[in-house]
């Protein structure tokens, strides 16, 4: 027996909305931590890691781990059909093939509830091991998204440059080239504005700018992103969801041949 | 020439 109870329905909206262009399909984990979920995109460069806490559940009731193959533009669809103000309840009971997302109004004048079928998916975990980044940047997540689509109209990829001056965005293509740099900047007004830069020592690497557009649909979810980078591991790009868990992307480099 | 990458370079298929 699986009963997830989430006040605040809106994020498990915004975290479809950020994952399902990126996947098709995925096995939702559910155990006593809490409700993640790991998964690819179809062409095996990028990764998306979700998890959302236990704790950040008004309640959370799983009697053994349960992990459910869900159609992720299916459970959009579903999720679409609640209110951002609504509270999202997840059902599923042991052995079933179907999931039950129930949504109630916040005065409990309207309940609704969808079933889905569930599906097999014979899905890769892959291990991530902790690691050391040479350069660690957060910045506003909504400036991220606005360099990641202005670039993206010039070029196909993008190469993060982090040194002691800043971080510097740039690409090219056909009509000519852009750079953007954004400099270590803490003296703002509230936090999220602030980009911090933490360098162990300088890092430039070249990244799909399709992939990274395709992460900055998290923005909705955190207003600061941080970006880790390292001259031999995937980027990874990671929005906090409040008091509850992240979401991840990973994307491996393009390299010189 | 850039080349992609792929993710099982880095992390090890459980």
């Amino acid at each position: 027996m699986l009963e997830l109870r989430l006040v605040q329905g809106s994020l498990l909206k915004k975290v479809l909305e950020a994952i399902k262009d990126l996947v098709n399909d995925a096995n939702f984990d559910c155990s006593a931590t809490g409700f993640s979920l790991q998964a690819m995109d179809s062409s095996h460069v990028a990764l998306v890691a979700l998890l959302l806490r236990s704790e950040g559940f008004e309640h959370y009731r799983c009697d053994r781990n349960l992990s459910m193959g869900m159609n992720l533009n299916n459970m959009s669809k579903m999720l679409k059909c609640a209110g951002n103000d609504d509270i999202i309840t997840i059902k599923a009971d042991d052995g079933s093939d179907t999931v039950t997302f129930m949504f109630e109004s916040p005065n409990q004048d309207k309940i609704a509830d969808f079933e889905m079928k569930l599906m097999d998916i014979d899905s890769e975990h892959l291990g991530i091991p902790e690691a050391e980044y040479q350069a660690i940047v957060r910045m506003p997540s909504s400036e991220f998204a606005r360099i990641c689509k202005d670039l993206s109209s010039i070029g196909d990829t993008v190469v993060i440059s982090v040194t002691k001056e800043g971080v510097k965005f740039s690409t090219r293509g056909d009509i000519g080239t852009a750079n953007v740099v954004c400099r270590q900047n803490t003296t703002v007004d509230k936090p999220e504005e602030a980009t911090v830069i933490e360098m162990q020592e300088p890092v430039s690497l070249t990244f799909a700018l399709r992939y990274m557009n395709s992460f900055t649909k998290a923005t909705p979810l955190s207003g600061t992103v941080t970006i880790s980078l390292s001259s031999d591991l995937p980027i990874v790009v990671e929005y906090k969801i409040a008091e509850m868990g992240y979401i991840r992307f990973y994307l491996a480099p393009k390299i010189e041949d | 020439i850039l080349i992609q990458v792929y993710l099982s370079i880095y992390f090890l298929i459980l």
